[in-house]
């Protein structure tokens, strides 16, 4: 039932950052976002998937008028894990769907990837809660991607809709 | 301060599975999600990082006993989407953080993180919103990383520790 969603929201101004190929061991994650924090920047997404070959990639995303700082924060976490890549995009958007039913209901994530699909918009990065899930897609697309997503869960004719967390 | 994390929460029974290398093309996510709901399995954690090359890796979680009929779903969606590698792994749970406070503050995941590197607990995968942060880790490491992320924001001391989400 569209129950399970009450709302959907789009984040536009955020930029993501992909540490490529970090070392896959304890503490690693503590040394970069410890330095992010140290300089106050308020990470939103953070997506990690499994590790191959003892490496893995740890993206997230942050304002995007604090890229400049987070950049440095990971150079001077690199100097204590080893080296490795980063990449970053300020050209995305984070475009999610909430509701306290989805934990229990099957078909709440599909039915989101298929408004999307149909509306030809790529995902580029996914993450989820028991009651949020969040994509992230070129920001050009944002606002179609949020269009999409309304229109999939009927959100407009849902007088409860709240604006989300 | 303590406050912006309510409670930590453990979920034994999960199995993870990896799609590697799937088509990074808009419907990919549908075509793998759909069938699983078809077959009413109710996913937990979906991580999908940025891709490569036009290939992306998407895994999630799901209840152990369900892993068998959801690789059938998997194998069905190949079928559709174009042929892609699937790893899984049972031996894995995950151990979050909750808390309304913590899209505000940095320096939460850090804490976390740090909780799970001093007690040599490695991340194999994270996911977030703006009030959940969930790790999976090995399943024989479970208790010992829900222990230390306890520890780590006090909440055994705290009387307003809630069973979380
Ligand atoms: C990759 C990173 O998450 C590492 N596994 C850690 O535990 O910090
Ligand atoms: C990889 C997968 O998420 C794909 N980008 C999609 O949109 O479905």
């Amino acid at each position: 039932s569209d129950r399970a969603v009450s709302g959907a929201a789009l984040t536009r101004d955020e930029a993501k950052i992909t540490a490529v190929g970090v070392p896959d061991v304890p503490g690693t994650s503590y040394e970069i976002f410890s330095r992010i924090a140290d300089r106050n920047v308020t990470v939103d997404m953070i997506v990690q998937n499994i590790g191959d070959g003892g490496r893995a990639d740890i993206s997230f995303t942050v304002p995007r008028d604090e890229l400049a700082v987070t950049l440095e924060a990971i150079d001077e976490a690199r100097t204590v894990t080893g080296d490795f890549d980063v990449t970053h995009d300020d050209q995305v958007a984070k475009v999610s769907v909430v509701g306290m039913g989805m934990a229990t209901q099957a078909g709440v994530a599909d039915r989101m990837f298929l408004a999307l699909s149909e509306a030809e918009i790529n995902i580029k990065m996914i993450t989820t809660s028991e009651i949020k899930i969040s994509t992230l897609v070129e920001r050009d697309q944002a606002l179609a991607a949020l269009r999409a997503v309304h229109n999939a869960f009927a959100l407009d004719q849902n007088p409860e809709s709240i604006p989300p967390l």
